[in-house]
């Protein structure tokens, strides 16, 4: 098992706190259109350090601050809280678990926290080099993706491999 | 670097065609890395995609049904991650296009890889959803505010389309 | 000309609004046209949509979801279509991102444009099948050839994802 | 009833002449992943006059030739014939049934028929003019056209309305 799970609050959807918790094999999700289901995805990629808005389908980061609805007023800031399971040392870290904490406030300041300790958006990247984490293109598919790559340019696709490589 | 480009790019290429025998149940595919006259291929070339369904002549890939360019681009998804598995992956909906005997057959993959890695998956498929050892199910009553319920599977029958 | 599409343009927009209404079961939205400082709206003006289903707040519609986006580029090809219909239609597949409580709406739509419109439908979809007055089941065995078959209800839900 | 049927020989993967009966209601078409029904779409967009050959997803227009199976040879001619019922007189004909047939061979030459007389392209263009068909913005919705007008970019989508005018 790697990620152990995740807790949202004001990120896009998920106004209210909301913990998943992930398991060792495989966690399907269900629901109507616009339910939220995406928005779980569009939190992983949030907190372990995607810094394109519009890959979070936004035009600015503030986007995924949950910006209100017709029952709910809107909030100031957005804490997404991820658990990760490091007993077989993936990351590069000394601990049995780690958990990373991404805050955005409506201002565009951010927070970042490893083990609850402040740090820099660069620790977190640091974590998760190598592992095919974070670096979204092929471990997080988000959804229109799959029709993206027979579209795509030759040039485009070349992107693919030097992800990979 | 040039050689690393290299490496990757002829693993990746082993995979795909693979990957997508498999998915295809036959046929055959390739990956050909194409340059403009008098640049290197490795440095500057794009990547083309040849696909052969089963049965069919090889044809430019754009004449494919909207399935199998689905198919065949999980394909080469699916050769990128066996080359450098990931611990984590998450699929929003790929399978949307598929008809049920190739979601079945993408099952089938997707079985030997989540033995190594965690894998989350976004559906509204009832036969995708059976891969589920844990299912939750999104909610949104009117409020529009997300609420995540573990659900079983029964429950989540209703949850997924029936169409 | 600059009038023809100002009457189009407003046209449109209100069969947009209605149908984005219909098709979401509330909500609202609206076509706004938009140009760059200094040039004429309605000589290069882009069209921007904004949508804003029930129960959420408008935002940038690259924020909906799949289904959403759908349903919404949906309300204005049907909108476009009420202000100049056609007397045959031909839709492939545009169900496919719906759940199943959208398609029904769809449904409802579509059966007020089928009084003058002759249809054809193209779906992996059983609920949208039972629009048919007449069914087709097109199937290829092994040979690359296509073979058109009229089908009975029973026999096309066989052909028709489960899943 | 505007349609009344569709004929089709060596066009994509309809090789061998096949017949497609409408009804004045709607007709559901079904099938799995690569059996061809979107080709029939291809074939009714053809015959009323589509010259782009991405349009119909092919590099040229010899594409839609049928080109060959693992147990058909190539043919060398696609033709795809339309019968229309214009009792109504919705085209500008006194004819009460049209039949409009396009022939493409692989040498690149085209043939065009109206109630099986020689004419030209433009005369199939000029039977549908003001009707909606022939235009494909919106009467003929292909594959992945309704994932791209969300999409699209805003004056892209201008076009939509120029159509309709
Ligand atoms: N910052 C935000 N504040 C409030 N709501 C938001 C915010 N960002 C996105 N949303 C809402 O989240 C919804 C989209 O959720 P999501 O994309 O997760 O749906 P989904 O469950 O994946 O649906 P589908 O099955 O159609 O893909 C949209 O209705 C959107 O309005
Ligand atoms: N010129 C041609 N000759 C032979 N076969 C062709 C030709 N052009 C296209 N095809 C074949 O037709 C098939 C595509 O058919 P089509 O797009 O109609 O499928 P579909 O039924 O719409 O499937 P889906 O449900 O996946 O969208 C492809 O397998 C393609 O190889
Ligand atoms: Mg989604
Ligand atoms: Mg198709």
């Amino acid at each position: 098992m790697f990620f152990k799970r995740i807790e949202m609050v004001g990120f896009k959807s998920f106004a209210t706190r909301t913990v998943c918790d992930f398991i060792p094999g495989t966690t399907v999700v269900v629901g109507p259109n616009g339910c939220g289901k995406s928005n779980i995805l569009d939190a992983i990629k949030w907190v372990v350090g995607e810094q394109t808005a519009s890959q979070l389908r936004g035009k600015k980061m503030q986007d995924v601050i949950f910006s209100g609805s017709a029952s709910f007023k809107p909030l100031g800031v957005a804490q997404v809280t991820l658990t990760i399971d490091n007993s077989t040392r993936i990351l590069p870290s000394d601990y049995e678990e780690i958990q990373i904490t991404r805050r955005l406030f409506r201002s565009g300041e951010s927070e970042y926290l490893l083990n609850k300790t402040p740090c820099r958006l660069r620790d977190i990247h640091n974590l998760f080099l190598g592992t095919g984490i974070g670096k979204s293109s092929y471990s997080m598919l988000e959804q229109g993706r799959v029709g993206q790559i027979i579209g795509a340019k030759p040039i485009e696709r070349r992107f693919l491999i030097e992800e990979a490589a | 670097t040039r050689k690393l480009f290299h490496e990757t790019f002829e693993a990746v290429r082993v995979h795909f065609i693979e990957m997508f025998r498999r998915l295809f149940n036959g046929g055959k595919a390739d990956l050909i890395l194409e340059a403009p006259e008098g640049l290197d291929p490795l440095l500057d070339g794009g990547i083309e995609i040849l696909a052969q369904p089963p049965g069919k002549k090889l044809q430019n890939i754009q004449l494919m049904s909207g399935g199998e360019k689905a198919l065949t681009a999980i394909a080469l998804l699916f050769a990128l991650f066996l080359h450098k598995p990931s611990p984590f992956c998450i699929l929003d909906e790929i399978d949307a296009p598929l008809d049920d005997i190739n979601v079945e057959r993408f099952k089938t993959v997707l079985r030997e890889f989540n033995e190594k890695t965690q894998f989350v998956i976004i559906t509204h498929n009832k036969l995708t959803m059976e891969l589920a050892d844990a299912l939750y199910g999104v909610t949104m009553e009117e409020s529009g505010v997300s609420k995540l319920v573990s659900v079983r599977f029964e429950q989540a029958e209703q949850m997924v389309d029936v169409g």
